[in-house]
């Protein structure tokens, strides 16, 4: 079982592998990535090894060749088919947001339950009736779904999710919603990112 | 030095504690904190020890006491005030979010450089033209930043933030952007929790 943090670490590392290529190294040594991040060599190759024998010992790696093998790994060598739940001011900036269609993601279906909404179309797609959720869904065959409805909203509209098939919830609701065994959910908390500053701003000030 | 990853921990702990407090538990053990966050019962041990010596051994913690530490070591035991740039959709839903205030962090000025929007009230709060940034962050010591201008933007409001004296970024532009030495800058990316969940399907699928 993969640990969350190597998932995210996996994510980085391609960041600056990416990086890397644009500025036109053909070869990365672990200890680069280890510097870009701020975190141990020994992490980075414990991280990699986890996924098989990438690069040559003293060599490094080829720039692409991991790069490419960190996508597969993270399932970004194909496009994924998102639905979005609430088309309220986090749901637009999110469906507005083109970094998920750099890394393969695409929104293709948002629904909301506000009838000024419904049917009207935002970054050139059409706002669905929630209650059509399933058969759009089913027809749009998508994979992951985005909840960014209101707290009271979120636990119905995760059960609609996953009763239409998804496997995969990304939540942004401050709400602490329950999914079926096989249904991975993530919840993103952005006040988390605000008490990394607050943990360093208190520490600066001794 | 702390590591990041151990710093995103302490918040969840803090969450976990709060819970059970609510649930009535008035001690807690280690492996409660693990097991809700799928993690391992000695890194939670290992965590803690790093900042001091808290519950007895075989005893477990005092659960709002370790909240209360947890809560000191984060910088959480004071009101944090924060502005924010771009009062797009992405700064509006932020803006109107409950769950900063919650952890103290208040957003009490705001800016954008749209003459349509300048003067305007948001979720209560007056926008503020950029032009004016220094002296109102000055006087309402203002210590965090967060930028939610689009990308090509988001240098020069940091370095604007910078000069006016702010130690602490985050930033959700999709730009890579540079702040002197002693200044704090958290980057978000919502495409790394996406990456997760892709992550979690393609396994899946085998
Ligand atoms: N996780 C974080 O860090 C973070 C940050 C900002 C906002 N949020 C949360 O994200 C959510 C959205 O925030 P917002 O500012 O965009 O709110 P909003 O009120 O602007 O948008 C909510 C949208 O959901 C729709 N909706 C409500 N109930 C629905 C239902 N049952 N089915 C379908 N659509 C429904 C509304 O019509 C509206 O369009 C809130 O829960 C908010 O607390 C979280
Ligand atoms: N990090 C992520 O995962 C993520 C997700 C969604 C959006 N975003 C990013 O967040 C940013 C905001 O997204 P949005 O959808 O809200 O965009 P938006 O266009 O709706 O809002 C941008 C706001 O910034 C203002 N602005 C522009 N230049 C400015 C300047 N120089 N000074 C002050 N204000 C200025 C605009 O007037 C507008 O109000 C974008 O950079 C977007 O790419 C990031």
């Amino acid at each position: 079982k993969i640990p969350e943090t190597t998932i995210a670490r996996l994510s980085s590392y391609l960041r600056v592998l990416d990086e890397l290529g644009r500025m036109g190294f053909d070869n990365t040594a672990s200890y680069q990535l280890a510097e870009e991040l701020d975190i141990n060599d020994s992490q980075v190759r414990k991280d990699l090894s986890l996924f098989g024998q990438f690069g040559k010992p003293g060599m490094g790696y080829e720039t692409t060749k991991l790069k490419r093998e960190i996508q597969k790994i993270l399932g970004l060598t194909r496009k994924w088919k998102v639905a979005l739940i609430g088309v309220g001011n986090l749901g637009s900036a999110l469906l507005a947001y083109k970094g998920f269609k750099r890394q393969g993601f695409y929104i293709v279906a948002v629904f909301d339950n506000d009838p000024k909404k419904i049917g009207k179309k935002w970054a050139g797609i059409v706002i669905h009736d929630i209650t059509q959720l399933k058969p759009i869904i089913r027809k749009e065959r998508t994979e992951i779904g985005i909840i960014t409805v209101p707290a009271p909203a979120a636990q119905e509209v995760a059960n609609l999710l996953t009763k239409a098939g998804i496997k995969a919830i990304l939540n942004f609701a401050p709400a602490r919603i329950s999914v079926p065994k096989d249904v991975r959910l993530s919840n993103v908390d952005l006040s988390l990112k605000l008490e990394n500053l607050s943990f360093f701003l208190s520490r600066r000030g001794r």
